[in-house]
């Protein structure tokens, strides 16, 4: 179950569009869900930087993910990290 | 709305007016700069050949309130066909009534390097409506917009609240004690948001507008559950904790797996809800996976 330290340990937090967004006449409902596999595994990532690492999608900077989402009309109100994964919380 | 990113694939879910595929372009032509991945297939007109694309949505509920190519189902398909080769779309239900579901899906690509993962995904999603009045106002909170007060955060301590109040971090029985970890959200004046993350993995998500007379939940997981259980929990035990927490007039649920006995046997742990009718009952052979639509009424 969660505890109180889910509130401090955010990767990122938007304190200030936390507070002020206003949510009025915002929702619809139904949401759109959109799933794109890239890869049916991560070890099938190719290895394009001659580097000892692969780049994976988590490695794509959080201001790109801000300018994607801009077109989607979200934004990012805060993101916890895990070891294999992002999870963004938005606005909307 | 979420996003879910991991390594090589990720999870768009967006509620309200969002203009959700016009990320596409934008999105494709980041991760080709920014990873250096070859998309595009020479042999599909210069499309895009990622290894899966998935799109659904329920009907909506003010299809007019949409903006661009989501005003109707046909505009989506159209323009998701314009990045993509191999794309087949369904509407599942009835398409008299407005509470059919759509998806579109591009076939698998043919795994370019043996892995000696076999982990077998599935994803369960359950849409109500109508939820019910003394459940829905779980979901209303009561506070100033402030962007002066932005120290206070409160939007994420009633988020916090919420999730502990109606045990919505307790859908899942947690036998194996993995790590996990929660995000939520109480928007003003209404709704609200979360997203929980189990073993570093695997995650499930809630959004919720509470708004009399079009009131709508939605839970979506691709936890294993018997896995984090111990085998002591199955699909129609989490579907039952989920309804426990909204007592909807209707929902419909969609389970995609790999694994066709997963697949049937949550079909025949689901044919008698309590206080439920089953309206619709729908299995799609869907390429690699298998899709179970069902749909119930309150009684």
């Amino acid at each position: 179950t969660v505890t109180i330290h889910e509130l401090t340990n955010h990767t990122y937090i938007d304190k200030e569009l936390s507070a002020a967004l206003d949510s009025t006449d915002a929702f619809e409902g139904p949401e759109k869900l959109l799933e794109i596999w890239f890869y049916a595994h991560s070890e099938d990532i190719p290895n394009t930087n001659n580097k000892a690492s692969k780049r994976t999608l988590r490695d794509i900077p959080l201001d790109q993910w801000v300018e994607i989402l801009k077109l989607v009309k979200c934004e990012v109100l805060s993101i916890k990290s895990t070891k294999q994964m992002h999870a963004f919380l938005l606005s909307e | 709305s979420s996003l879910f990113i991991y390594d090589h694939r990720l999870t768009l879910k967006t509620c309200g007016t969002t203009t959700t595929l016009l990320c596409l372009e934008r999105l494709l032509d980041v991760v080709q700069e920014q990873l250096g991945w070859r998309l595009k297939n020479p042999d599909t007109n210069g499309k895009y050949s990622p290894f899966k694309v998935f799109y659904s949505r329920r009907c909506f509920m003010f299809p007019l309130k949409q903006r661009g190519i989501h005003k109707s189902w046909s505009s989506e398909v159209d323009y998701l066909n314009q990045f993509f080769s191999n794309g087949r779309s369904y509407l599942v239900g009835r398409n008299d009534q407005s509470n059919h579901w759509n998806l579109y899906v591009t076939e698998s690509q043919p795994v370019i390097a043996t892995s000696n993962s076999s982990q077998n995904d599935e994803t369960l999603e359950v849409l109500m409506t109508g939820i019910d009045p003394s459940s829905a106002k779980q979901f209303v909170s009561e506070r100033s917009v402030d962007a002066a007060s932005s120290n206070a955060d409160e939007g994420h301590l009633l988020g916090y609240n919420i999730t502990k109040s109606t045990g919505l971090d307790r859908v899942y029985d947690n036998r194996t004690q993995v790590n996990f970890t929660h995000d939520a959200f109480a928007f003003t004046p209404c709704g609200y948001s979360s997203n929980m993350v189990l073993d570093e993995q695997f995650y499930y998500t809630l959004h919720v507008t509470p708004e009399k007379g079009w009131s709508y939940a939605s839970f979506e997981s691709n936890v294993p559950v018997r896995q984090v259980s111990n085998n002591e929990q199955d699909n129609s035990q989490v579907l039952a904790n989920v309804l426990a927490v909204f007592q909807p007039a209707e929902f419909c649920l969609t389970f995609f797996s790999k694994d066709s006995l997963t697949l049937n046997q949550l079909a025949q742990l689901v044919q008698n809800i309590k206080n439920y009718s089953k309206r619709d009952r729908i299995i799609y052979d869907l390429d690699d996976y298998q899709l179970l639509y069902m749909r119930f009424e309150k009684r």
